[in-house]
């Protein structure tokens, strides 16, 4: 079925969520490597921290930058880290 | 809750704090006020005790800076990260520093200073961030007025298994009854019981003058489990069976002594928010009038119209005869007043508008 494009995150959000992932959640950085294997590599290193941040906030574990983990994400908070940093 | 790796604390539980930059969003007064309140309900819940050193090298170093400011996580600009802080250790340790180019207050409008510092001050001492929604070390924000803004059940816990469970303070032991410069907080009726507080003391006792020998002495907490500081003042409406308690700038609805109250803003009663906390209260049902009394001043709030009466405050001793300048508790008994001030206690007729007798405050208590 082609995908709806309004359930795809917009770029933008994906950037934030990348920087919040790395600022709250140990997100590593993009590594280098090959294209398509480092494409594979973080959109599954993407997808874990999504859910590890869902777990702790009580969200749905989907690992999709839905609505309600974007909600989230933008809400104004404290620096330190959720995770052991 | 949670911890950091190892756990890290505080060896000294005396632990010094010094104000090294200012926000210019607020009084500093404010300033110094919300980081002396945030710290307060650290040391109520553990046996911490928290110093302001303006000069030496201080535990904890408290900054206002904006994007990068010296450390690795540079802030972001208005929204998004309010502030961060260091786990206890030596140097950058325990210091917390907040995001400048946010707005900064002691109310609603922008951030509240003292919510967020009660969570960054928890950092310093050694908590992580916490998954209940209810508690200050929830990383997110929550806009609520500073009245709600208490330690959860959580953030107790998890304060108390880092330095464990606050040492009674002598000012907890009971009060000394019948010194003679012993003086009450509060005063109220409570069905026939009248109830007298002092610290975090109250004693209670019949209206029948021949039983006042059978006084009840308990820790306030017994009978108001949700209270957890002393009582400012106390007023009761007898037709609709309801206390009302005042702490600091919270009111409590009592509607059944051990039983769980639900708190409000003195604010909602009309006070300007210079305000702070109330004196002394008391209700006469003939008037539908519960009148305040804040200092010198003295306020006329319409129970049935729900709000202050126009032309209050008024100097007390305009208007009372007799009554010294300040009220530190009030109650009302059959066709009476009753006012403490310092260690006096003045009966007034407030139909004919005189003072009737004035006797020491704890002959009530059987002094």
């Amino acid at each position: 079925l082609p995908i709806d494009q309004d359930l795809l995150p917009k770029p933008e959000d994906v950037e934030l969520a990348e920087g919040y992932l790395r600022r709250f959640y140990n997100l590593n950085p993009r590594s280098r490597g090959k294209m398509l294997e480092r494409r594979i590599r973080s959109t599954s290193a993407m997808e874990e921290k999504i859910r590890e941040m869902q777990n702790f906030f009580g969200l749905r574990e989907t690992g999709r930058l839905d609505s309600h983990t974007l909600d989230v994400m933008k809400e104004p908070r404290c620096g330190v880290p959720d995770v052991e940093s | 809750f949670s911890f950091y790796p190892e756990k890290p604390k505080w060896k000294n539980h005396t632990i010094t704090y010094m104000i090294a930059k200012y926000t210019p969003d607020m009084k500093r007064e404010d300033v110094e006020k919300s980081f002396r309140s945030a710290l307060k309900m650290w040391s109520d819940a553990a046996p911490l005790r928290f110093i302001k050193d303006n000069h030496g090298k201080a535990d904890i170093l408290i900054s206002f800076a904006r994007r990068t400011h010296g450390d690795f996580f540079s802030f972001d600009g208005p929204g998004g990260v309010l502030a961060h802080a260091f786990q206890p250790g030596e140097g950058m340790g325990g210091d917390v520093h907040f995001d400048e180019d946010e707005t900064w207050t002691t109310g609603k409008k922008g951030y509240n200073l003292f919510s967020v510092a009660a969570h960054e001050l928890g950092h310093s001492l050694g908590l992580s961030h916490s998954r209940d929604p209810s508690a200050i070390m929830y990383p997110n924000y929550k806009s609520q007025s500073s009245t709600q803004y208490s330690l959860s059940k959580d953030d107790v816990l998890g304060i108390q298994t880092l330095y464990g469970k606050p040492t009674i303070k002598v000012e907890t032991a009971a009060p000394k009854k019948c010194d003679p410069n012993f003086s009450f907080d509060a005063a109220v009726l409570i069905g026939n019981e009248i109830v007298f507080f002092k610290n975090r003391y109250m004693w209670m006792r019949t209206t029948q003058t021949t039983y006042w020998n059978r006084l009840r002495e308990s820790h306030s907490s017994t009978y108001l489990p949700s209270i957890s500081s002393h009582v400012d003042a106390a007023y009761d409406i007898p037709a609709k069976g309801v206390v009302y308690i005042f702490t600091g700038h919270k009111y409590w609805v009592v509607q059944q002594l051990k039983t769980k109250s639900h708190a409000g803003s003195i604010h909602e009663y009309g006070f300007s928010s210079s305000v702070r906390q109330v004196d002394a209260a008391v209700h006469v049902s003939e008037y539908g009038k519960t009148v305040f009394f804040v200092g010198e001043f003295y306020y006329r709030y319409d129970e049935r119209r729900r709000r202050m009466d126009p032309g209050f405050p008024r100097l007390i001793q305009t208007d009372w005869p007799g009554i010294p300048r300040k009220v530190n508790a009030a109650f009302k008994l059959d066709g009476n007043i009753f006012l403490f001030g310092g260690t006096k206690s003045y009966q007034y007729d407030f139909r004919q508008n005189r003072m009737v007798k004035i006797i020491s405050a704890n002959s009530w208590l059987g002094c």
